[in-house]
């Protein structure tokens, strides 16, 4: 039971921050639905991680895999991929 | 380029440095920075002035956390630094995260390779997909010693600003680039790639649709950064794709409109014997799927299947095309004509009945 429980909260760890990290660089919009309640979208957050996989060249899964999260937490520009940095 | 493709409309920018790092001399900032600016300024016309109070085009920030601009920094790594587009007020700025550890060196985060990409965007570049190039957006070290943009890069700013040393060209005289609509206007080579007519002259090419008389104009590097420019002939096969240009003893293929990256290969791999230092126009004749050689007076013929120069060549030009004195600048074929250029005249050549079927300026396609 613990295992599963750490399991569970990395994965939210994991995804909170490919939630930040496509909100700041793949214009995805969260419409205002707290991003403690996970409530997005599960397909517009699946074509966002694609269409950064597919930016990056990675496999398109639209899965947060080990490989798209170790470059979602590579030091990079603020200024984003997919839309004007206003 | 950034949606809308927003760039400068000067070529003379000025930049000042608002502070400094703690983690750097400041000489080395002021190097860095300077150098960052010199990496852009090699390849485009602009020129960028440092200046030591009141508005500048550019302001280099070092800032932590909200700095006002409303897209906070985050802390040491994650986002190092980012950059606003051209425009005014802050527009071109670039701001740097007083979080990370800056150097001159490979320790921390070198601050000359961030700011030549800060820089991309201060001019106008978007994020590039290319791992090697400096608009990738993700940091990578690059060896400083031997530190170039990418071909990508290249590309892009100079489909922004044109080529070093000039202005970006127009297809009309405006004292920059060549001018289409010179009576005196001769070509070094043309040819059809795609559904387009390239004319090549000195660093440039004009490219146009058969059809419409608007034409565009782009240096030859800034489509093709490791092409020559003084391309003397150039010939397509289309049912391949192909586009074969020539300089020198030299030869380049374009394939689906890019570049081969082999370097290119001797003429004489074709055939020709060493006698042949240069070609002077080529032309390929669809119905025979053969590619024509001009050189001084005479001319080989090119079995492009079986690539081999075909027997009993070279032939006198005058004796087998009537009508058409050397010697030949530049020749393509469209719509089952051959058009020839000689100084600042054409001649169009019907292929299947063989003779002349009208005289034109070599600007004819302009609408001059």
């Amino acid at each position: 039971a613990p295992l599963t429980h750490n399991n569970r909260s990395t994965e939210k760890i994991d995804v909170t921050f490919a939630i930040e990290y496509l909100s700041n660089f793949y214009n995805l919009h969260l419409d205002g639905t707290p991003m403690t309640k996970m409530k997005i979208n599960n397909n517009f957050l699946e074509e966002k991680i694609q269409e950064m996989q597919q930016f990056f060249g990675l496999k398109v899964t639209g899965q947060l895999d080990s490989s798209t999260l170790e470059l979602m937490h590579t030091p990079r520009c603020g200024v984003p991929d997919a839309q004007h940095f206003t | 380029t950034m949606p809308q493709r927003p760039v400068w409309n000067k070529r003379s920018l000025t930049y000042r440095i608002h502070n400094y790092t703690p983690d750097m001399k400041r000489e080395d900032v002021d190097y860095a920075i300077q150098k960052a600016f010199q990496v852009w300024s090699d390849v485009t016309p602009l020129k960028f002035r440092r200046i030591h109070a009141g508005e500048a085009d550019i302001v280099i920030r070092f800032a932590y956390r909200d700095h006002g601009d409303f897209n906070s920094f985050d802390g040491k790594d994650g986002i190092l630094a980012h950059a606003f587009g051209p425009g005014s007020g802050i527009g071109g700025d670039a701001h740097f995260d007083e979080a990370e550890t800056w150097s001159k060196s490979t320790q921390g985060r070198n601050l000359f390779l961030v700011a030549v990409h800060e820089l991309g965007h201060s001019l106008g570049l978007g994020h590039s997909r290319d791992p090697n190039a400096i608009m990738y957006p993700n940091y990578r070290h690059f060896d400083l010693n031997t530190f170039h943009l990418s071909a990508d890069d290249v590309r892009g700013i100079q489909s922004l600003y044109g080529g070093p040393g000039t202005h970006q060209p127009k297809p009309n005289p405006d004292g920059s680039g060549p001018a289409a609509c010179d009576p005196n206007l001769t070509f070094d080579a043309v040819t059809t790639m795609g559904d387009k007519i390239l004319f090549f002259k000195d660093r440039f090419f004009w490219w146009k649709l058969p059809e419409s008389t608007a034409a565009g104009v782009s240096s030859i590097y800034s489509v093709w950064p490791t092409l020559p420019s003084g391309i003397q002939a150039a010939y397509e096969v289309k049912d391949r794709n192909q586009v074969f240009l020539f300089k020198d003893d030299k030869y380049w293929l374009i394939s689906d409109l890019r570049l081969q990256p082999n370097p290119p290969k001797r003429i004489h791999s074709l055939g020709f014997p060493e006698s042949v230092k240069k070609i002077d126009a080529a032309v390929f004749n669809p119905f025979l799927h053969k590619a024509y050689f001009f050189v001084d007076n005479q001319y080989w013929r090119y079995d492009v299947k079986r690539q081999l120069m075909d027997p009993t060549y070279p032939r006198l030009i005058s004796k087998w095309f009537p009508g058409i004195k050397p010697k030949i600048d530049a020749a393509f074929y469209f719509k089952g004509h051959f058009y020839f250029f000689q100084g600042s005249n054409q001649v169009e050549y019907d292929v299947r009945s063989q003779r002349i079927t009208k005289r034109l300026k070599s600007n004819s396609w302009f609408g001059c």
